[in-house]
């Protein structure tokens, strides 16, 4: 598999941060995100989208990261989100 | 589904639609009945009830809807055609909960199902769903994935998929078990009637395509005068189906339907089966010469073809009917001698298949009904497991799809059917 441009990393990195599935950056710190966390993130991106979780950018998860879509985000805070399991 | 924790306390909800799409073609009565059929869709699950009433001193209606572009004074800009299409916001008492916002620069069209434009009704469905206090769901059939999933079908007739009936029941309770189509005459309507054209889409996930082919590397699902598209990638193009007349040009307007169809390796020609005829498309223009008949490709005469494909270990294509299949060599370019033979050849193959492709890593797929056989590259005899289920695998539906409840008869013998299509105009 071709590795994703870092154009594309980016895009998704940004797309990620939007959506809830990774935390937004610390207003008073720069914040390196670990390959591990970025990982974790698309995994769980994955799941939900119901794509193969392989935690990488591949084709799949670029393609759906750039399908039309609502502008809230998947993961909410904690808080104010009550997942039922049926 | 998931719940946003959020919901309103009362039952009765108003909603004003404040500004309209700039450049749409619809009009505002039309844009006022999609969201007014919208909401209701989640009322009748629960018993609420939506009036629509025009903002004024004291009294602003919870649900204010507006298109808008860009930055438009929230905390979520829209980005111009595609990407983000709406957002709304979860009950409270903020004067902004319950708001609804589309983006003006997206095409909003509505029945429309050529993938010219975004279906208005579809996404207010979702957004209404975020302004009674739903979240994203992952559910494969739910209204309420984040990702825009094509037309949602006739407004006057919709039901909320299980996964978010059960979501909005649980915030609000159930409604009175009334059908859709008898609660939305019982509930207050816009102040004009809505005129609604009526197109028939076909249900990719009921399965029985009549043809399927793997072109450049694309998978193409055929049902009557349409066809979706599979990318290599296993997403599909869109969820809607593209036209067949708008995509093969210069295929003749009577052919409503692709019996078979194939990629022909030696030249990329494209050829498309119906009745006892086939028309060869260079990219997607018809080449000169088309029809041809089978006959040429070693059929009797008047015989039809349920399943064509070319096998990648001898690249000579292969032409099934009903028990039996013919042999063609495309380098020679004559049929085989000694056919028809019997398709027990494969091991396990469906008699009459709807299709036969050979996937992108070289494996055979048998199609029939709603389900399909996978053949090892270069193997004859199916993959322990099969037959497995075409929906999840192929196309994006749900694993407890059901399967319809009497097979469509197989294609042989072939008796004359009426292709019937309802016109915009209702005629």
């Amino acid at each position: 598999a071709l590795e994703p441009s870092a154009q594309d990393v980016s895009l998704s990195v940004d797309w990620l941060t939007r959506y809830g599935y990774l935390p937004p950056p610390h207003p008073a710190q720069a914040q390196l995100q670990s390959p591990e966390q970025l990982r974790d993130a698309i995994k769980i991106m994955q799941r939900f989208a119901g794509l193969k979780e392989t935690g990488l950018m591949d084709e799949a998860t670029l393609s759906t990261m750039k399908k039309p879509r609502c502008s809230l985000p998947d993961v909410l805070g904690v808080a104010g989100l009550v997942r039922r399991r049926r | 589904y998931a719940l946003t924790g959020s919901f309103w306390k009362k039952k009765k909800l108003f909603w004003w639609v404040q500004s309209f799409p700039q450049s749409s073609a619809l009009s505002q009565d039309t844009v006022r009945s999609l969201m007014y059929y919208a909401l209701n869709a989640w009322g009748t699950e629960v018993g609420m009830t939506f009036e629509e009433a025009e903002p004024r001193a004291g009294m602003e209606p919870e649900l204010l809807i507006d298109f808008a572009r860009a930055y438009h004074k929230d905390s979520y800009p829209f980005d111009g055609p595609g990407g983000t299409l709406a957002h709304a916001f979860f009950p409270g008492d903020h004067p902004i909960s319950g708001d609804t916002h589309f983006d003006d620069e997206e095409v909003w069209t509505f029945g429309a199902s050529d993938g010219s434009g975004t279906d208005l009704f579809a996404v207010a469905v979702h957004e209404f769903g975020h302004a009674l206090g739903l979240a994203h769901s992952s559910a494969p059939d739910s209204i309420m994935r984040p990702f825009y999933q094509g037309p949602a079908g006739d407004p006057s007739k919709y039901q909320l998929p299980h996964d978010d009936r059960e979501g909005i029941q649980q915030l609000y309770g159930k409604g009175p078990n009334l059908s859709p189509g008898l609660l939305i005459h019982l509930l207050p309507h816009p102040l004009l009637p809505p005129v609604f054209p009526t197109i028939l889409i076909p249900d990719r996930c009921s399965g029985h395509f009549d043809a399927i082919a793997n072109i450049r590397g694309e998978v193409f699902f055929f049902k009557g005068p349409w066809f979706w598209r599979l990318q290599p990638s296993g997403q599909l193009v869109s969820s809607r189906p593209a036209k067949l007349h708008r995509f093969w040009e210069g295929l003749p307007e009577h052919v409503v339907t692709v019996n078979a169809a194939y990629s022909r390796p030696s030249d990329g020609r494209i050829l498309l089966f119906s009745g006892d005829q086939f028309w060869v498309f260079q990219d997607r223009k018809l080449e000169a010469g088309s029809p041809k008949l089978v006959t040429e490709l070693g059929l009797p005469p008047k015989e039809t073809v349920d399943a064509v494909f070319s096998w990648p270990q001898n690249g000579k294509t292969y032409l099934i009917r009903g028990e039996h299949y013919w042999r063609y060599d495309e380098a020679v370019q004559s049929p085989d001698p000694g056919y028809p033979k019997s398709l027990n050849l494969w091991e396990g193959a469906p008699s009459a298949p709807d299709d036969v492709t050979i996937g992108n890593k070289g494996d055979t797929f048998f199609f029939k009904g709603t389900q399909y056989w996978r053949f090892a590259p270069g193997s004859v005899v199916a993959e322990p497991g099969s037959p497995f289920h075409m929906g999840p695998d192929w196309l994006d539906c749900p694993a407890s799809a059901p399967d319809p409840p009497a097979p469509r008869p197989s294609k042989s013998p072939r008796v004359p059917e009426c292709h019937c299509e309802i016109n915009q105009a209702g005629s």
